[in-house]
């Protein structure tokens, strides 16, 4: 459906923006490399079953962009010159080992079936999914304020979980037993982290 | 139940 669409493309718009800024400044300061390396495990482990679930070429080629733009986006990261020297690990300093242990927990004993190891990486995913952008934050927090493509990045990423929200909520009542527990919490709890920063984006573009 | 099915989105 059309929601879903567009939760896609500003999905995927967040991964240009983000290239793009570090490109053109040459500079990675003020992005968290915690979070996108967190995105690249929430990738990956989530689209394993690209080996083996063909349920449209879209789908296929959208997982292979996501995990293709996120390793990116870690590579130049860590190895782009002049971008790996401008990298600030004393503001990264969110503690993420306290994010991934929790969904691995998570993703082990609360999964759609749990006799397949691919549903307990699939949940697993949803759960780290939800939290990544919190190193993100803390560093925006710890900064002062964020670049102006920073946020628009940020702001990308919180606009694409609004429409998919609206997208279950729109397949809920139009797909005849349409339902997804895991997802729809994930998704949610993941909306919330976003609120404060949608307030002070808002705001500050009021006063631009 | 939890739902579930086909992971038909991204």
């Amino acid at each position: 459906n059309a929601i879903r669409l567009a939760g896609d493309m500003s999905h995927m718009a967040s991964f240009f923006v983000l290239l793009f800024k570090i490109n053109k400044s040459k500079s990675v300061a003020g992005i968290s490399l915690k979070t996108q390396e967190l995105y690249v495990l929430v990738f990956c482990t989530r689209y394993v079953d690209i080996f083996w679930n063909h349920l449209s070429l879209y789908n296929s080629l959208m997982k292979v962009i996501f995990i293709a733009l996120s390793v990116m986006i870690v590579y130049v990261m860590r190895r782009g010159v002049p971008q790996r020297s401008t990298y600030n690990p004393e503001l990264d300093s969110f503690p993420h080992h306290w994010l991934v242990l929790p969904c691995v927990l998570l993703g082990v004993a609360i999964n759609q079936d749990p006799t397949s190891p691919f549903e307990m990486a699939w949940a697993f995913s949803i759960y780290l999914e939800a939290v990544a952008i919190m190193p993100q934050l803390h560093m925006v927090q710890k900064h002062g304020e964020a670049e102006n493509l920073t946020s628009h990045y940020i702001f990308l990423l919180g606009l694409y979980r609004v429409f998919y929200l609206v997208n279950w909520v729109y397949r809920y009542m139009t797909e005849d037993g349409y339902w997804q527990a895991i997802v729809w919490v994930s998704g949610a709890v993941q909306a919330v982290l976003y609120l404060d920063f949608f307030y002070n984006y808002v705001k500050s573009k009021q006063k631009d | 139940a939890l739902g579930g099915g086909t992971h038909d989105e991204l």
